[in-house]
């Protein structure tokens, strides 16, 4: 089986496509063969990585995944990208039962073929996360170490909660990800405090600092670890990827 | 007829509720009547002003908002509170044709005691955000200068256009903000140069700096222009104030 990361968080601009994308590439250069989905509408994540949005969104077609997903590296990377079509927009954000069903028997099929699956998610909680969530076996939120981060963080985790305790569900909680993290402010040693006293062993002990080579990369079609590979964004996700791998071989 | 000013960009984390309570607490103090109207479930408009959310949100709700809005400052600022319920946010992003007129005939009601409405909004181009839009006499686009910005404003464009071309609606492109500017950074430039080449006179010649005291102050329940009054998100602010009813006087 496959492991399944969903990323999420429904506050804007915390990381979670950087995230996604630097991951992904990570764990395919530990050997992992790897799928980074996209199901944002601004398919920020298939940009990022060189690929372009499609017109449909493979997951609302009949043709197989394998078919639709973009080669990123020959057997370890590959990308489904995103669309930015307005129906499937609106159709992808209602997830009435029948597309529920129908995304979740396409995101299975991605466990003959891969170890790893990553989705970006846009900034909400609404049904398409739920979706997402479904589908995943962890959940892992990046989390800006700012002021208005700690407020959505109850919601949200009550959201995660209820999709743990549905029948179907195999999803654990992979995580909570320090990102953007400037040790000079006062305002990142004071979050970073609290979200540790709260949630514990769950936060990651790697923290993502702000490097301005985490916001280039994608207007180079690369990942932070491509375009600047000694830089301590690159440094930071290499050992994510370590800790990710390291909290499967516990489970 | 009151100023309506909609602060929408589907890209998350560009300083949206940032702006929105800033700009509404300095028009306060250019003893403009305002009001500042939370749309957004993770409520940081409401919060940013040290009032709480509510358990429904007065927009879905019958009485009068004179009843449901909470005092900023006697007579100049007021904010209409989010509401967190899982049901209320839900029924607010369907916005079905029932709620939208009723939500419109709501906001319409503001323009009897107030100069100037100002909306957050979500990180979203659905259906809420389009209710928003219709609502309001003027869009303001926050963006922060980075690779994503550009990425999902075409997108973000037609969603107002369509608004734009509707019957009913008084919208206008009231402007496109720079926010996080740190002009020691090649990518912020290349970003501004691009958003000036492709939108001229439609953005805003002020831009707003990249300062902790932005991120700082909603810990403290205070506007910027409360917490740090001399600092160069503060100014920065005041000066867009400026810019935003000198636009009215032309137009
Ligand atoms: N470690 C970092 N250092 C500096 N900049 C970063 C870092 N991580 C992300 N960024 C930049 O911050 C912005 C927000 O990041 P990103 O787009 O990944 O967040 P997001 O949560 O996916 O946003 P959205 O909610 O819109 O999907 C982007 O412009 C990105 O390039
Ligand atoms: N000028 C600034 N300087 C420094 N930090 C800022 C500035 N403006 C906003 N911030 C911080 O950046 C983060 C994102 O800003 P904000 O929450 O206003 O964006 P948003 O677009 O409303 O996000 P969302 O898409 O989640 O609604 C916040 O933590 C905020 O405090
Ligand atoms: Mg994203
Ligand atoms: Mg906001």
């Amino acid at each position: 089986l496959a492991r399944v990361l969903c990323i999420a968080n429904q506050k804007g601009g915390v990381g979670k496509t950087t995230t996604a994308v630097n991951l992904a590439d990570a764990l395919a250069k530990s050997d992992r063969r790897t799928l980074l989905v996209d199901l944002d509408p601004q398919c920020n994540a298939t940009s990022a990585l060189g690929a372009k949005a499609v017109d449909h969104h493979p997951l609302l077609m009949d043709e197989p995944l394998s078919d639709l997903q973009v080669g990123i590296y020959p057997d370890t990377l590959a990308v489904l990208p995103g669309s930015r079509n307005i129906d499937d927009v609106q159709r992808l954000a209602a997830s009435d039962e029948t597309d529920r069903r129908h995304l979740l028997s396409r995101l299975a099929t991605t466990h003959a073929t891969f170890d790893t699956v990553v989705i970006d998610c846009p900034p909400s909680l609404g049904r398409l996360t739920q979706t997402a969530l479904m589908a995943s076996t962890e959940v892992l939120m990046p989390i800006q170490c700012e002021f208005f981060a700690m407020e959505g963080l109850t919601q949200m985790i009550e959201v995660i909660r209820d999709v743990m305790h549905s029948e179907t569900s195999q999803l654990d909680f992979g995580g909570i990800l320090l990102t953007m993290y400037d040790p000079t402010l006062e305002l990142t040693l004071e979050v970073d405090a609290e979200v540790r006293d709260f949630f514990g062993e769950v936060v990651f002990e790697t923290v993502i600092p702000r490097d301005i080579n985490a916001a280039e990369a994608p207007s180079h079609g690369q990942s932070v670890l491509e375009y600047a590979p000694r830089c301590r964004a690159t440094r930071a996700y290499i050992e994510l990827c370590m800790e990710v791998l390291e909290r499967d071989d516990e489970s």
